[in-house]
């Protein structure tokens, strides 16, 4: 796994074509919701269950 | 329907006159969980036909001299139903006799997914028109293969042909030996790699979670399978080191909307490896028997 790879897989799923510019002053007063904080966690817990098959 | 006397039934009307029969093989001791299926190959020997049908069959039937064989695998649920699943079809001509070679490879990795105790494996073959429709040649009535047990007396029984290789020999390790470097003698693992996103400069102020994960990687070397079955399966490659099984990873993002940043949950799919095997290129990945 390279880093180019988990770029482009980032800007894939994000249907972006390039790295969006945002700045520390954007991201210093982001707060994560509670709620999107319990989908990562969600989906965290059940990517350890669900394996997909190699190519 | 409207009658009060009876219950609807209802039902499937199957308007073929295909020829089944119904082929069981015990393979509980013959493919034990430490081999790897390479190929399955199911032998049919196909009687010749009497030169007098041959010939009655030519004069009323002028266009076709070949039928379709289909190989289906059954599997009897828990709860009595019935589920077929093609495996292979192909046409046979009635001139011909002899030997005829199925892959049921995928009947074979279907039944192994099956919970213990396992029924026998179940090949329902049939014999069809080769075109449906009602002035489609009748040659498949001709088309008839020696069955199993006393009523074949034997002779041309049909036969399950399993090639496999041994995984404690040919297969991979699990995890690397941390402690041990990876030289090219190295057996087939499943190294630790940790991506670390902090360090990475498109993803400052973008990717807010993780910092980092354990992304894993496949390395080392697969022992390759003995020359006579390299011979019988010319187009596959060489077995390499592959990642068999891989799993998501969930980030969180900011993505400006408006104006103003947002977070985001994203999930990138095959980003962790579960599991390293040795495979060969061209080999088919063994599909998932659905519930």
């Amino acid at each position: 796994l390279t880093e180019e790879q988990i770029l482009g897989s980032l800007l894939q799923q994000l249907h972006l074509s390039e790295v969006p510019a945002l700045d520390q002053g954007d991201v210093g007063q982001l707060v994560i919701p509670a709620h999107v904080r319990a989908q990562y966690v969600a989906l965290l817990q059940r990517s350890h269950g669900t394996h997909s098959r190699g190519k | 329907r409207f009658s009060q006397n009876f219950r609807e039934v209802a039902g499937r009307l199957l308007g073929s006159d295909a020829s089944r029969h119904l082929l069981v093989f015990a393979m509980e001791q013959r493919l034990p969980p430490d081999r790897e299926l390479l190929q399955a190959v199911l032998r049919l020997f196909q009687e010749p036909v009497p030169e007098a049908a041959l010939r009655t069959h030519g004069r009323l039937s002028p266009r076709s001299h070949r039928a379709r064989v289909t190989v289906e695998w059954l599997h009897v649920r828990d709860d009595g139903s019935n589920r077929t699943s093609l495996i292979d079809s192909r046409l046979v001509s009635v001139h011909e006799s002899g030997w005829k070679a199925f892959d049921v490879t995928e009947a074979v990795n279907f039944w192994r997914q099956l919970g213990r105790p396992r029924q026998p494996l179940l090949l329902q073959v049939s014999v069809q028109r080769e075109q449906p429709g009602p002035r489609a040649a009748s040659a498949h009535r001709l088309v008839r293969f020696a069955s199993q047990g006393p009523a074949g007396g034997g002779r041309g029984e049909p036969q399950l042909e399993l090639h496999s290789l041994d995984l404690g020999r040919y297969g991979a390790q699990g995890d690397c030996d941390p402690e041990a470097p990876v030289t090219e003698g190295t057996r087939c693992c499943r190294r630790e790699m940790y991506i670390d996103l902090e360090g990475l400069k498109w993803a400052e102020n973008w990717v807010l979670e993780p910092p980092g994960f354990l992304a894993y990687e496949c390395v080392g070397t697969c022992r390759q399978p003995p020359e006579p079955l390299s011979f019988k399966w010319p187009f596959l490659g060489p077995r390499q080191c592959i990642a068999s099984e891989t799993t998501s990873l969930p980030v969180i993002v900011s993505v400006k909307e408006g104006g103003r940043p947002r977070a985001q949950v994203v999930s990138l799919p095959d980003m962790r490896v579960q599991k390293c095997s040795c495979a060969s290129d061209g080999a088919p990945v063994p599909r998932k028997l659905e519930p």
